[in-house]
């Protein structure tokens, strides 16, 4: 199965 | 303060029904634009982003900015007592403990009120930033939670493979596998069946079905749902709010990767 991402890897912090 | 009026209540019911599943706690943040709200669920996959223009609301008056730190469940509660065609005010003072609800009945003679109490929310506020997808798909919102939902019971997760030939939901599990493709293709008669796919690049990737199906709850608010896509990106999921004031329900999810 693929692993999950978390969307902090995606978007900064505003 | 805070004094905004929708022409049916039905709408907040179905934002906070969609949204219920993902966030139990959020702030409602109002200002002169409209009142926006962003929420990541627990386990920082999912990303939920809403605003309803203030021209959604007639009238809409709010001076400066108030965070309505709310819970959900408690909300669902007392917009159970809210009928769908019901006017809805919502009310709040600058630095508010509660915000006001009057629903009123369309033949004005019914007037029920509620405050609801707030809580302070110390919320996490992400930027999304600009994204160009490869990918963006506009279908009905009603297929797509079909999909969802049949291709659930074969796997946990999808991949969306889009292609100039269409785009594939695929799914494989202990009992089998199965796909769903959908090509472009335009219905002149009813445009909210039309498939439309706009793609600059080919895109797959692989979502949780758990997420997906979830955000799926919006499918009553609108017609058409669109997908964003691009490689390694969150997708984004979009339901258009309360027809061409810009208003928007929108889900990002993140991706699964590597086998």
């Amino acid at each position: 199965t693929p692993l999950q991402n978390d969307l902090g890897e995606f978007f900064y912090m505003a | 303060m805070l004094e905004s009026r929708l022409e049916q209540a039905d709408l907040l019911k179905k934002v906070v029904e969609a949204i219920s599943g993902l966030v139990n706690d959020c702030n409602f943040d109002c200002n002169d634009s409209g009142i926006a709200l962003q929420a990541m669920d627990n386990s920082h996959v999912a990303l939920v982003s809403m605003m309803l223009k203030a021209e959604a609301f007639s009238p809409y008056r709010c001076d400066r900015n108030i965070a309505l730190g709310i819970n959900l469940s408690s909300l669902t509660k007392v917009l159970r007592a809210a009928q769908s065609s019901d006017i809805l005010t919502l009310k709040a003072e600058d630095a508010p403990d509660v915000v006001n609800l009057v629903f009123e009945s369309s033949e004005k003679d019914r007037i029920s009120e509620y405050d609801l109490k707030l809580m302070d929310i110390d919320q996490e506020h992400l930027g999304i930033p600009e994204t160009e997808y490869a990918a963006s798909i506009s279908m009905p919102s009603n297929e797509f939670q079909r999909i969802c939902k049949d291709l659930m019971n074969i796997s946990e997760s999808v991949s969306i493979e889009c292609t100039k030939e269409g785009v594939k939901f695929a799914a494989a599990g202990d009992i089998g596998t199965g796909s769903v493709t959908l090509k472009q293709h335009s219905n002149v008669d009813k445009p909210e069946q039309s498939v439309e796919i706009d793609l600059s690049e080919p895109v797959a990737l692989s979502f949780s079905l758990k997420y997906l199906v979830n955000f799926t709850k919006a499918t009553s608010l609108a017609s058409k749902v669109k997908l964003s896509l691009s490689n390694e990106v969150p997708l984004l999921v979009e339901y258009e709010l309360s027809g061409g004031n810009s208003s928007y329900l929108r889900f990002y999810l993140a991706p699964k990767i590597g086998d």
